[in-house]
């Protein structure tokens, strides 16, 4: 079962100044950042029993904390999984999903089974890859796309060569 | 090509083909364009002088001149041009890169930085700001949010409730800005949202500084002991500042909505997809 208590008690640790401020020693910031992440765990537990239960699926749901440095196991191996985005706003929102992923094409559909628009991009500085969609999702509600790699084909390799600037 | 720009159905960005830093932005929605060099520089974190013996510390920020130096005055860039989003990726320097990031339907810039580990080797601390100069007579007044809900109105080398005799020119106007900072001529709007609170300021008319990231080497002697001098996965910060130009009358409702967007984001969640059903049969 889930439990965000214990997230709820690093947060209440964290409201003294030296969290909010960084006016601490390292590893006292260190284990501000331990409390936050043992506090996040069972929160996931919770996030999945609630987007279970709402969906009407158990799944092994996955959460990505590295999305900020493309960094994602599942979305990177995966040749089918799905994506649920959940929206805490009290409205529609329309948001580009980013996520790393290995070297093809991939198929993109919304929560009817409708192909949407989507693109891959290489990171310049690194061999990299990003697959881009938007999603839709509705107020305080949720979304789940599925993504689909096609087989046995992978991004035209664009050579982009760096616009080397003349050294002032 | 010799003009280098990404855009959407809102925003033109524009960039110096020889400098590859961004130089002006167009909100083709509202007919709006205005120059605007954004660029990264560094403080040198004070270690004691004639006038003071304070180091900047983590409770402290004093630059040891006024002026920041410029980390680059040039940027390698890459141009990526794709359906779903336009994107200049700038390589200021090892420690010091940004993207520029523009999707379908967005009304403001995305400016996406990643700057550390700092260098210092050279034995001085540093203090990286991402400040942005335009031509707007702003006359010493720039605004400051306070955690988001209340917009409080700052005046250079002022304060409301006393006479103020300024010590410190630098950090005697830095402001905590939690959500958004901006500066306007009454007609035209610049506003920067952040994605964590980070000290701000106005230290010219037209111009706005945020500071992204510190690395120093004394400790400032007021009670933590040891220097603001990560070790770790800190020594890196990747971060977003989001620019918004708009008319004064209706920049409000722009980045009301926004920078609550931006603090309430969509959580992704991602699952195999070999569900088995919740409810029985």
């Amino acid at each position: 079962s889930g439990d965000s208590a214990p997230l709820n008690e690093a947060m209440a640790v964290l409201q003294h100044h030296d969290a909010v401020s960084g006016t601490s020693r390292q590893h006292v910031a260190d284990d501000y950042a331990r409390q936050l992440a043992a506090g996040w765990g069972p929160c996931e537990v919770l996030l999945s029993n609630a987007l279970a239960r709402l969906s009407g699926s158990k799944e092994e749901f996955v959460f990505c904390r590295c999305l900020n440095i493309s960094v994602c196991p599942l979305s990177q191996t995966a040749e089918i999984f799905q994506v649920t985005i959940y929206n805490p706003l009290g409205r529609k929102v329309d948001w580009m999903v980013r996520l790393p992923v290995s070297k093809h094409i991939f198929l993109v559909k919304d929560p009817n089974g409708i192909v949407v628009p989507s693109d891959v991009v290489t990171m310049p500085s690194s061999d990299r890859q990003e697959l881009l969609f938007s999603a839709s999702v509705p107020a305080l509600g949720f979304s789940i796309y599925s993504v689909t790699q096609v087989p046995g084909q992978s991004p035209q390799a664009h050579t982009s060569k760096p616009r080397s600037q003349k050294s002032s | 090509s010799r003009i280098l720009t990404i855009q959407n159905e809102y925003i033109r960005a524009r960039f110096d083909p020889e400098t590859g830093l961004l130089v002006e932005l167009e909100n083709l929605d509202q007919n709006l364009l205005l120059p605007v060099r954004q660029a990264f520089y560094w403080y040198n974190a004070s270690t004691g002088n004639n006038l003071s013996d304070q180091v900047s510390g983590a409770y402290i920020f004093r630059p040891n001149r006024q002026e920041p130096l410029l980390v680059s005055r040039w940027a390698q860039i890459h141009l990526v041009k794709k359906a779903l989003v336009q994107e200049v990726h700038q390589n200021f320097s090892a420690w010091c890169s940004q993207v520029v990031r523009l999707y379908p339907g967005q009304r403001h810039l995305e400016l996406e930085w990643t700057v550390g580990p700092i260098p210092v080797g050279d034995g001085w601390g540093k203090e990286i700001i991402s400040r942005f100069d335009t031509e707007l007579e702003t006359k010493g007044l720039f605004f400051t949010d306070s955690n988001g809900r209340e917009i409080l109105e700052r005046r250079r080398n002022y304060r409301p409730t006393w006479v103020l005799n300024m010590t410190e020119p630098v950090a005697g106007n830095y402001y905590p800005v939690n959500s958004r900072i901006y500066i306007t001529d009454g007609k035209v709007q610049l506003t920067v949202l952040t994605d964590r609170s980070q000290g701000g300021s106005s230290l010219k008319d037209g111009s706005v500084e945020l500071m992204v990231h510190r690395r120093l080497l004394r400790d400032d002697r007021r009670g933590v002991g040891e220097p603001l001098l990560e070790n770790g996965s800190g020594l890196w910060v990747r971060g977003r500042h989001l620019v918004l130009l708009d008319k004064a009358q209706t920049a409000a409702v722009r980045h009301r909505l926004q920078a609550e967007k931006e603090l309430l984001a969509p959580q992704v969640v991602l699952a195999q997809g070999s569900s088995t059903p919740y409810h029985p049969g």
